[in-house]
């Protein structure tokens, strides 16, 4: 089972999460008492680091209008600063002695913190992304709740003309969002239900101009509505599903479990 | 942007996994 839930994730936080593990365990077993190296270099490196990252941070949220990640980012953003003071708090008690055991522990307790903090902020990140991807989703739910009112063959021109482009969109952000889970139920998931919307796509329009058809020569309309209607269903419980997985985390799969 | 965020967050994670080899290294001299 996957830990990260994204490749993107995984692959930033997966052998920094390996390296601090490894770090507590030799703290938790003792075996850490040896003098330390003069550290002030690579904790000005990951200082370095923590500042561009913070500075990004804060305008990511200035230029986003999700109100979400505007909540959810700073307390992150604070969590990698505090860390990172830490660290350089143990530099400083480790130049004056480099078998201080309070340094130590603030050295855990630094990357162990960075290490969280850069995991809330990336998934505070992620979480917002696929709020936008949902949009594009709800956006295609939005022209199918609407399909009712195309009775004309010039309102369904108009109606396929405003519907392929939002609906091209979903496909696409639908296909990368699944090729960078590392979840593969969650991704075969999207992948049927995606291939189900697309199926439907075609049996829709026909549908269309069948009750259209049926309107204009007053022959089987109830039956083609009931058609009609069904696709729309079909296709708008499939567009649920996917909002549905795409909201979903290994976390979640466990929880389930 | 939101690609210079995953990259700065990328630079930060590889950092702290130098500094963590680091501090590992010496301690299991």
């Amino acid at each position: 089972m996957p830990v990260f839930h994204t490749k993107t994730i995984e692959s930033i936080l997966e052998p920094v999460a390996v390296q601090v593990s490894k770090l507590v365990i030799l703290h938790e077993e003792a075996e850490d008492g040896n003098a330390m190296p003069d550290l002030c270099r690579p904790i000005q490196v990951v200082k370095l680091a923590v500042d561009n990252l913070v500075k990004v941070g804060y305008e990511t949220i200035n230029f986003s209008d999700d109100q979400i990640l505007k909540q959810d980012m700073p307390p992150a953003l604070r969590r990698v600063e505090e860390s990172s003071i830490l660290l350089l708090q143990a530099s400083d008690m480790l130049r004056a002695d480099p078998y201080s055991a309070p340094a130590r522990k603030k050295l855990i307790e630094g990357s162990r913190g960075i290490l969280q903090g850069t995991s809330a902020l990336l998934l505070a990140f992620d979480e917002s992304e696929v709020r936008k991807i949902i949009r594009v989703c709800k956006n295609v739910l939005e022209y199918l709740a609407i399909t009712e009112v195309v009775d004309r063959m010039e309102d369904l021109v108009t109606y396929v003309k405003n519907l392929s482009p939002v609906l091209t969109r979903m496909t696409k952000e639908v296909d990368t969002r699944e090729k960078e889970l590392t979840h593969q139920v969650h991704r075969e998931m999207l992948i049927r239900s995606l291939e189900q919307v697309k199926n439907l796509t075609p049996v829709l329009i026909s549908g269309i101009k069948i009750y259209i058809t049926a309107k204009q020569t007053n022959q089987g309309v109830q039956d083609a509505q009931t058609n009609r209607d069904y696709v729309v269903r079909k296709m708008s419980d499939e567009i649920h599903e996917i909002i549905r997985v795409l909201q979903l985390t290994t976390y979640d799969e466990e929880e389930w479990d | 942007d939101a690609h210079d965020m995953v990259k700065q967050a990328r630079q930060l994670a590889q950092a702290t996994s130098m500094l963590v080899n680091t501090i590992r290294g010496q301690a299991e001299d």
